[in-house]
């Protein structure tokens, strides 16, 4: 499903250069389940940013369902992101003027899905959320950890096949935080393919193959083995 | 240092209530090194912007230092945040278009501090975070973790009495979060207070008195006696 080859990324500021990904080699094959640890800074939100197709390469290759993704055009990758892509922000990037429940009906928006089944589809993203009391709420009239779950509500409400998450548990407690990774496990079982970016041992553990990335490389990467 | 009785904080949105904190009592000492737990949504970053005096309560009674704090005017409220409280924000409160280093001269430039005094200070605590190769980023161009420390960074450089961190190692590596844990030590230790809400429970445990919030209430507040 993924193939990425010597996947370089690097930032020009001023006169100085930061390599963010420094020739990074991975591929995903379906329904894996796949968690990616590393210290602050190491590049997972930057190679989380180039698997979703948000941000292109500096160089290195790509290739999502073997087509190459630097060679499409923008509506091309605009539709591939709201198709088969769910994708959770390390920082939520919710609309500020809209609720919850217009925050996650906006990918259906986009989609093309009718009226009244969007409100359905999302309503029902947001009870699994357990954010059934707080569908009216704005950003700011909810809390860290309920923002965070409006933002996992919105990358689930399209089906989507392959998940991204980045630091999904990172505002939860541990009890809600455990309610997430069930769901993924559920995503999981249903054939999705999910890879997700966490700082929590206790997460990346309930994965089946774990990477860790250090300084824009991946110097680790194992099947879980604790079965 | 902090007294508080019997505190209530409701939203009224449209026809409905939401009441946020439901009457909780909570005494802290000077140089106390107290943990907040909690699930999702239970009051935690409320209490935090009460004591913080970012925000006032519907009732009850908040006495910081024996000032009553509902009969302060905005100026005075605005010069204890300044002096006395470094706060840490749930969602870092950056701003945008400064970079690293002039995020954390700001609280300097209030306080009046000379400017070559406030560069050093700042640079100072930004090294002292692991992230003196990162003065000149724009928050758009740090990692989460990293936007996360220069908010830790600036709640430091004015050496203020009291901490308040919501959530500080929410983005961060566990290697990175047991560092700042070594830097909230050592403050405690130079007769700071700090309190700290954080969702994992290795990180309350380095407290010394822990409490839970659930619902708006406090339910359980104790000494952590695992010495
Ligand atoms: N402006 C507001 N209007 C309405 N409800 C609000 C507003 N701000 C917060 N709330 C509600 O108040 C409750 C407490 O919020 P708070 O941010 O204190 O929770 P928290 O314990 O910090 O949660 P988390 O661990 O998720 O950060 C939440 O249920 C939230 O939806
Ligand atoms: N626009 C940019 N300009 C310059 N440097 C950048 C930019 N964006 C990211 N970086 C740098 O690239 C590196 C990798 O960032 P990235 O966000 O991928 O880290 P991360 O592993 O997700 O970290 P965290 O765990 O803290 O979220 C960081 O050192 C960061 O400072
Ligand atoms: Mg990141
Ligand atoms: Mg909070």
């Amino acid at each position: 499903l993924i193939e990425i080859k010597d996947l370089r990324k690097k930032y020009i500021m001023g006169e100085m250069e930061v390599e963010a990904l420094r020739g990074v080699n991975l591929n995903i094959s379906t329904n894996e389940f796949v968690s990616i640890m590393g210290p602050s800074g190491s590049g997972k939100s930057t190679l989380m940013n180039i698997l979703g197709c948000l941000d292109t390469p500096s160089s290195g290759q790509y290739l999502f369902d073997s087509i190459d993704i630097s060679s499409r055009t923008d509506d091309e990758l605009s539709e591939i992101r709201n198709q088969k892509i769910g994708f959770i922000f390390q920082t939520f990037n919710l609309l500020p003027k809209l609720d919850a429940l217009q925050n996650v009906e906006l990918p259906l928006i986009y989609s093309g899905v009718e009226k009244h089944l969007r409100k359905d589809l999302a309503k029902k993203a947001l009870k699994r959320l357990g954010l059934e009391n707080r569908m009216n709420h704005k950003p700011n009239e909810l809390s860290g950890g309920q923002r965070q779950r409006v933002a996992i509500a919105r990358a689930l409400v399209t089906n989507p096949g392959i998940i991204l998450a980045d630091e999904p548990t990172g505002n939860l407690d541990t009890k809600t935080g455990f309610e997430i990774m069930e769901i993924f496990k559920e995503l999981h079982q249903e054939g999705n393919t999910i890879i997700l970016i966490t700082h929590e041992p206790e997460i990346a553990e309930q994965a089946d193959r774990g990477i860790i990335i250090r300084d824009g490389l991946i110097t680790k990467d194992a099947l879980n083995t604790t079965i």
